[in-house]
């Protein structure tokens, strides 16, 4: 499985429909604080399902939809990944999308889900990239600050990684 | 289930050991089991000597070592159960020139297995990469990607 | 007790207000009292709005924008409580290149009426200053000063 | 008050006697990973008083004695810091020393405070300095991934921090 590109509309500080492709191999992403580079990061993290709002820095889920000073308040906001599926995901197509929706109403906020525009549940996305090796814990991405946290847990916690790898 | 675990962190154990040395030269580094008889009964610790230093307790090691050091352990849990993407947020923040370059390499050879997404601000990271996106809030408060350049790596 | 704690309080938010503009170009921010009435019962928090955004809860912040925050804050109470000396061990960290300079042009300004010492890996800071000592570790394990550089300044 | 040198003897990766001058406007310190720059704002602390050992990374001050490889273990460290008195520190001299030794024996880890040379306690030290503007919470001083500390505490610390200045 690799990420070929990612959609982003209304994520946080993303407010225009934005398009970032991804190469197989090595992709660099760089620019001035606050442009939005973490905010990316937190994008496929709230996808996949493999952090909480805490972990994407906000409070709640209608904390990531975009909100601006001039007053162009969407009341939704969402994050599209596709796929290049190369045999590792348990589906027959070459290309998957993944695509998460959070929309804020009245009564509340509601998350919704989508695989290849079906809609799922959480819990079918987690268990379609379990198969390709995406862990739930997420050793697969390191947020911004958190490089020696392995470090700094106790060394209970850090036997327990290897409980889980297990 | 003592034997599984006995065996992966056997496994993990000779990663790190190999690649604590790649990245920290003439250091040596290991995992180590507070309690062999019944693992679970107690953690596990990291002894690391980066070059030429006597072993420390890990709290006394500096910034950089320890970011190395995360990093070692990260990488070795990623041989033994890999995954077919990676996303870091300024993993290189602590990490000096030199320990940059020799992370940003690691990396350059992991990615011909896996996809990597790395944000940073240093060079040697950026110009390893095979293609560095940039990111740019232009218009007040609302965030572009820039343009994507090929490193022609 | 509740006329010295205000005064104090409008002292460092006007020191806070005016810095702040100075390391965020077109930014503004605040402290703001949970409770005006009466402050010891809650807290104190920071509404901070970089260049052209919303006002945002603090945690949404970035990296780096918590790190200007921050040290406008800490300079904020410098400005109002002197001290003779500063020591300050890698506050650039998260900072890019334009953030670097504008936080090392401060500390070469504040530098003419207080000590600054500062550890740092970045050039910006290190090439503000008026003397760099090189820390290095020839042999193993020990550390020795290299020598000591006046940047001419 | 200014900091003319620091002397570091024995003091973590110090093993031997070094100087460290320094200018009375911006000093900066530079060097590889692991070098040894942070252990010279531990040893400010360390004089000072300023700092609890977790602070300096270790867990007991004979932590702080310099342990090598090759068995040139000694029992004690020491650190002195020469200072220039500006008419701020309330002493009759132009020039005055900190000195601060910590020393292992069998019986346990001792600790010794000199200022210009005479025995004193941590609390002269402290009272000295606190006259001249230094606080005891230490705010002059930020140790390394400490700089985003004060957005990442609760509200009611931040306000505790104005309530000391006041
Ligand atoms: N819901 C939202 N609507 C609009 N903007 C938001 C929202 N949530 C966060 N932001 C903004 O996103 C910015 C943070 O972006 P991000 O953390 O990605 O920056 P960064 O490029 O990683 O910077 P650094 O280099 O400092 O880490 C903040 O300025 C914040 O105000
Ligand atoms: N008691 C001791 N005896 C000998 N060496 C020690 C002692 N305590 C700490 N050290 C060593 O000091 C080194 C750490 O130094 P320090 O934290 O000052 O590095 P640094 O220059 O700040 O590096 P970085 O740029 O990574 O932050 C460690 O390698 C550690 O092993
Ligand atoms: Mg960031
Ligand atoms: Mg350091």
């Amino acid at each position: 499985m690799k990420i070929k590109e990612i959609k982003l509309k209304n994520f946080k500080s993303f407010a225009n429909k934005t398009v970032i492709p991804f190469k197989e191999g090595f992709n660099a992403i760089s620019g001035p604080n606050g442009s939005g580079k973490s905010n990316i990061i937190d994008a496929i993290c709230f996808v996949l399902g493999t952090t909480t709002t805490k972990g994407m820095r906000a409070d709640d889920l209608t904390d990531l939809i975009h909100d601006s000073e001039n007053g162009k308040n969407p009341n939704y906001a969402k994050v599209t990944l596709k796929i290049k599926n190369e045999g590792d995901l348990p589906l027959d197509r070459d290309e998957v999308t993944f695509t998460r929706k959070v929309k804020e109403t009245k009564s509340g906020h509601y998350s919704y889900f989508y695989l290849n525009g079906d809609s799922v549940n959480l819990g079918d996305i987690q268990d379609v990239i379990s198969k390709a090796g995406v862990s739930r814990e997420g050793y697969n991405v390191v947020m911004q600050g958190d490089v020696t946290r392995i470090i700094e847990m106790t060394s209970k916690s850090r036997r327990e990684i290897i409980d889980e790898i297990a | 289930k003592k034997e599984v675990f006995m065996q992966t962190f056997k496994d993990i154990n000779q990663n790190f050991q190999e690649i604590f040395e790649k990245l920290s030269p003439d250091g040596k580094a290991e995992l180590v089991l507070e309690n062999e008889e019944d693992p679970f009964e107690e953690g596990l610790t990291i002894k690391a000597r980066p070059a030429g230093k006597n072993i420390r307790k890990l709290n006394a090691m500096s910034g950089g070592e320890k970011s190395l050091t995360a990093l070692s352990f990260l990488f070795a849990i990623q041989r033994h159960d890999p995954s077919p993407f990676y996303a870091f947020d300024e993993i290189d923040m602590f990490l000096d020139g030199a320990n940059v370059e020799r992370v940003a390499n690691m990396i350059e050879k992991l990615s011909e297995r896996a996809q990597y997404i790395v944000v940073s601000l240093r060079e040697p990271t950026i110009e390893s990469a095979d293609q560095v996106v940039g990111i740019t809030m232009q218009e007040e408060g609302i965030s572009e990607a820039t343009g994507v350049d090929f490193n022609g790596n």
